[in-house]
């Protein structure tokens, strides 16, 4: 069930990642004038590493990052993704505040941010979580992605064990997948909010995940992490809990949004989508859309801060 | 593939403080195969945890002697999962 065209594509059920490659390619090739496809790198079992950039013009343009499925199991972040991508297609030209956005800034959107994992959740292992990279000395393959870059790397809140899901890696960004996304906010330089898309749990967080010590920008992140969360259960009243990682959900070391945020990107979020836990990683289908569409004025409530206050 | 035939999904409530830092001990019995869902974070919040059938009754029993409560928040998982395939099978074909 091919679909011809992104507006026939399915985004109400889950996708294979050879179907989210078929709908980005096609994504682009509807919209030449908008978005674009950059392969940032390769994943360990050589998959492209595919981000969408959504831009009006001009050159150095500050940016927002989006990036769903680092945990290949968290399929609901996928979808979302996808979602996102269209969504973002559909209202620009449409809705003001993202017509503003897009005309001030780019937005890059990397929807299979764990390609491995996540062909290995299709066909092997549904609860499968890590990269798929073998650890020499160990049976166990994998590393936690959320727990392999350069900030607090290797300190309590990660696994120096290669079998546990939380596994750091034998060094920071030692993960193409990581790596990658490291070299990508490195060249590009002006990177001003960055949001990196878990599920479940319903929460918004921000750094830090390694120490208890608060970010300098503490209350502004707060207060647009609390407007954001408002917004979002404006739509169907889904309740969150927003804080920092380390005082809302547990200690983690090594996390994307921790090492983003000491590169100098101020709006650095991590979301926890639906659910609170009755299907947990296991969300129907019937539920992407609502899920989507809800986090989506979260999202708009981020960006358009990010829009307003470029630093 | 993988089968998850049996396994279930645990939703352990910790009554305090103590008792939290008793399943967070959980996490380094690598004897049960556990696969922390949701991780220990504070006593308002549960922790989610697959557990795979063979280490079923002996986790269970060792929640009980810990004083634990507990629900099973999925009764099999493997049941979801096939749900979830076929749905994805069929409105693949449709």
């Amino acid at each position: 069930a091919e679909p011809r065209n992104t507006d026939s594509f399915d985004f109400s059920r889950y996708h294979t990642i050879s179907e989210i490659y078929s709908f980005q390619d096609m994504l682009v090739a509807e919209n030449p004038d908008l978005v674009s496809k950059i392969v940032i790198g390769q994943s360990y079992e050589g998959r492209a590493l595919n981000v969408l950039k959504f831009s009006t013009g001009g050159t150095g343009r500050p940016a927002i990052w989006i990036d769903t499925g680092i945990h290949s199991r968290e399929w609901v972040t996928q979808a979302s993704g996808t979602w996102f991508a269209k969504k973002i297609v559909s209202n620009y030209g449409r809705d003001p505040a993202l017509t503003a956005i897009l005309n001030k800034m780019d937005i890059f959107v990397e929807i299979v941010t764990n390609p491995d994992g996540f062909y290995y959740s299709h066909n092997s292992n549904r609860m499968w979580r890590k990269t798929r990279k073998p650890n020499p000395g160990s049976r166990c393959a994998g590393v936690d992605p959320n727990r392999n870059w350069d900030a607090g790397f290797g300190g309590p809140g990660a696994s120096s064990n290669p079998c546990s899901e939380t596994y750091r890696g034998p060094r920071a960004h030692s993960e193409s997948e990581v790596q990658s996304i490291v070299n990508f906010v490195k060249t590009h330089g002006n990177i001003q909010a960055f949001v990196s898309i878990h599920s479940y749990s319903q929460m918004l967080l921000y750094p830090y995940g390694y120490t208890r010590t608060p970010v300098k920008d503490q209350t502004e992140l707060h207060n647009l992490a609390k407007k954001a969360i408002t917004d979002l259960a404006s739509l169907y009243g889904t309740r969150y809990r927003y804080g920092s990682i380390i005082n809302t959900i547990y200690q983690a070391s090594g996390g994307t949004i921790d090492w983003t945020y000491n590169q100098g990107i101020k709006y650095s979020y991590t979301f926890e989508l639906r659910d609170t836990g009755r299907y947990g990683f296991i969300l129907p289908a019937n539920q992407i859309i609502p899920t989507a569409t809800e986090t989506w004025l979260a999202l708009m409530a981020i960006m358009d801060h990010a829009s307003k206050n470029t630093y | 593939k993988e089968t998850f035939v049996g396994h279930q999904v645990i939703r352990i409530s910790a009554k305090d403080e103590v008792q939290l830092s008793l399943i967070k001990d959980l996490e380094d019995m690598v004897e049960f195969e556990l696969d922390f869902w949701r991780g220990v974070t504070d006593v308002e919040t549960p922790v989610d945890v697959r557990v795979p059938f063979h280490s079923l009754q002996s986790f269970k029993s060792h929640l009980e002697s810990l004083n634990m409560d507990y629900r099973i928040m999925i009764e099999d998982l493997q049941t979801m999962l096939d749900e979830e395939q076929e749905e994805m099978e069929s409105t693949a074909r449709v």
